[in-house]
């Protein structure tokens, strides 16, 4: 009685009543169940106190340790409906979600909406979202290679050197243009994105997504500003807000493939829509 | 005729490493977004000639253009002026979706629509299931902002409502829906939570 079930199809998602956070996702088809947690959280980013003058920047992501969350109790609205059943969770005043689940789609669509970033405090912020499951994942996840094969990483590894880790976060860091995903001995866990961004597991059935930076301080390699684009009106400037999509599936082992290859091409060639206003009739007539 | 040469020029300057990785300065940023906008802008033009002549018969070497049709590119924040736009008593908003991929796609689309008595119909004329979401106070204040910001006008009446419904498009293929006003006088005909409920 404590969690309320949205899902008009196959995939359900669980929210705790009392904290609005995530709990569960399941598909009532394929069986596959997992205990997921899903939260907001930023780094501060390195004015160069923590690693020997190095800030973050446009060419070095460089947090001052663990990531701050941004709310462990979210104010929640739920509409339900035959097509699509939404939550709308506000982490934050400057970080906005909406979880769409869709009839007859094996996946959960959350689109966020990250900024303006306030920067008043002097420090640079690098927000994240992070899905937190109890998967025994081994420190492998899989990354795509520029949006063709994905390829096994080994959180703290390389395969041809030896590497030595300085930065937990930063150098375990991976480029995203299609997604990530990790698997246990039953279940694959699925983030595919719509745009490059970067991404990683930091501990064992964790992924996290990096979706807005603002920094501000240089990194001193070359780019000479640091990451603070800024849009106006009325002479009135803000830092900007981003609004995007990931797309989030849960499957049996070795089933998660079929359904990253068929998404990620639906996500990178949407259907187009063009619009006229005309007499129905003239339209078909022609 | 239009044409994608602005595209092409775009896209080519847009693979300078500092533009792929995000490392450009903010003034070349801009640059490469003036230029990326223009093209994509051009290419809409390309888009819409085609698929009006897709949608009609081959008139000799050339097909019909008196008709218009106008895509959304800021549909991600609710403003779509052609959806938004009352549909005259008599007429349709009629939409045209293309599907660039080598499989039948039955997607959910969806629209900002100021009215909630709507019907949305296809090419035979079935009635074709729909469900209206309010939409949300953060995407009319990013809405306000962002379309003076990319505009420079305001952003004018709210669309109260996402109309959502099933769309069903061919494989490298299109088809076409009508929307028009629904015969509850201007009563809801969907049920639908208000944006304020918890």
């Amino acid at each position: 009685n404590d969690t309320i079930e949205v899902g008009p199809g196959q995939l359900k998602m669980s929210f705790s009543i009392a904290s609005g956070q995530l709990k569960r996702m399941y598909n009532s088809k394929t069986g596959v169940d997992v205990p997921i947690q899903q939260s907001y959280l930023w780094y501060a980013s390195s004015s160069g106190f923590y690693s020997d003058e190095q800030n973050s920047g446009a060419y070095i992501f460089v947090p001052q340790g663990e990531p701050n969350i941004l709310s462990r109790s979210v104010p929640v609205e739920i509409i339900r409906g035959p097509l699509v059943e939404e939550v709308r969770q506000q982490f934050s005043p400057w970080v906005y979600q909406v979880v769409r689940l869709f009839k007859d789609r094996e996946h959960a669509e959350f689109e966020f909406t990250v900024g303006p970033i306030p920067v008043d405090d002097s420090v640079g912020k690098e927000v994240i979202t992070r899905l937190t499951t109890n998967m025994v994942t081994d420190k492998a996840f899989y990354t795509d290679s520029n949006g063709r094969d994905f390829l096994k990483r080994v959180r703290d590894y390389r395969q041809d050197w030896n590497l030595s880790v300085n930065e937990p976060q930063a150098g375990n860091y991976y480029p995203l243009n299609l997604g990530i995903y990790t698997t246990d001995k039953k279940t694959e866990l699925s983030v595919l994105v719509d745009r490059a961004t970067g991404a990683a597991s930091i501990k064992d059935g964790q992924l996290e997504l990096m979706l807005h930076r603002r920094t501000i301080l240089d990194d001193s390699r070359g780019v000479g500003e640091p990451l603070d684009e800024r849009v106006c009106v009325d002479n009135k400037c803000q830092g900007l807000t981003l609004r995007g999509n990931y797309y989030v599936n849960i499957n049996q082992l070795g089933s998660g493939a079929r359904w990253r290859r068929k998404t990620g091409q639906e996500i990178y060639s949407p259907l187009l829509l063009a619009f006229a206003h005309e007499k129905r009739e003239t339209w078909i007539a022609s | 005729s239009p044409n994608t040469y602005s595209l092409g020029d775009a896209l080519g300057i847009a693979q300078h490493h500092d533009a792929v990785t995000g490392t450009a300065k903010q003034h070349t940023t801009n640059d490469y977004m003036k230029r990326l906008a223009a093209g994509s802008s051009e290419a809409e033009a390309v888009v819409n000639s085609a698929l009006i002549c897709l949608g009609q018969k081959q008139l000799g070497d050339h097909c019909e253009q008196s008709k218009i049709l106008s895509q959304c590119p800021l549909l991600n924040i609710s403003f779509c002026p052609p959806t938004e736009q009352d549909i005259q008593e008599g007429n349709s908003l009629v939409m045209v979706v293309y599907n660039p991929l080598g499989w039948i796609r039955n997607d959910i689309v969806r629209i900002p629509v100021h009215d909630a008595d709507l019907v949305v119909q296809d090419i035979s004329g079935k009635t074709i299931e729909t469900q209206f979401v309010a939409v949300d106070k953060v995407t009319n204040n990013i809405s306000e902002f962002y379309v003076k910001a990319n505009l420079g006008l305001p952003r004018g009446q709210f669309p109260k409502y996402w109309l959502l419904f099933q769309v069903s498009v061919p494989q490298l293929g299109w088809n076409t829906y009508f929307i028009s006003k629904g015969s509850g006088g201007g009563k809801r005909r969907s049920k639908f939570l208000p944006a304020d409920s918890q």
